[in-house]
């Protein structure tokens, strides 16, 4: 699950982290996190803003992804799991949409982290996207589920950035709520 | 160090630019 050291061709705009894309299949119950972690797929890698479009541009449309597939955009280093060191304390951001609204907003989510919109130092670990029948889940995962102050900022940016409607609904969950 | 900041424009910008393609 490494895909070696990024390349960062002269000429394009370097992000301030790498990324990378994993796709899964959401396991059933039973398989619990060891059935969660080989259901994960690296899909591959950016750490420039041309590589992103290059990647972005290769995926199949969000609308086009069967129900119960997540795809998630985090910092190189940092699994997409509950377990991993940089999220057992974290926490996650979740906004429900229906499935009309995600592509956009999922476009502007993954635009927000690279750019590094959220003002909110190195809490960010990445974001998921999450398809379900009629609805699809945006999450964006932070370190610090306690720092309530990070956290608000990262509502009001998500909500700045997002151009979500004012029905969707947010909410916050602790990993640890959801290892329970 | 300096943080590495786009605005989403900026982004959109280089997603139309040949070397992306």
């Amino acid at each position: 699950s490494d895909l070696g050291p990024i390349e960062y061709p002269p000429g394009e705009h370097r992000l301030q982290h790498p990324y990378c894309l994993w796709f899964s299949k959401r396991p059933s119950q039973i398989q619990g996190s060891q059935g969660y972690s080989q259901a994960l797929r690296l899909v591959g890698q950016v750490g420039t803003v041309e590589q992103w479009w290059a990647l972005y541009s290769h995926m199949v449309r969000l609308q086009d992804i069967p129900a119960h597939r997540d795809l998630h955009l985090f910092k190189k280093g940092i699994k997409p799991m509950w377990e991993d060191s940089a999220n057992k304390k974290g926490g996650k951001w979740v906004i429900r949409l229906r499935k009309e609204q995600a592509g956009k907003a999922w476009e502007n989510l993954c635009m927000a982290m690279l750019g590094e919109q959220f003002m909110a130092g190195n809490e960010i670990c990445g974001v998921v996207v999450s398809t379900r029948y009629q609805e699809y889940l945006l999450s964006i995962w932070n370190r610090t589920a306690s720092d309530q102050a990070t956290t608000a900022r990262i509502r009001d940016a998500l909500k700045r950035l997002l151009n979500i409607p004012p029905s969707a609904t947010m909410e916050y969950k602790t990993h640890n709520d959801c290892l329970k | 160090g300096t943080r590495i900041v786009y605005e989403k424009n900026f982004l959109m910008n280089l997603r139309n630019s040949p070397s992306s393609k």
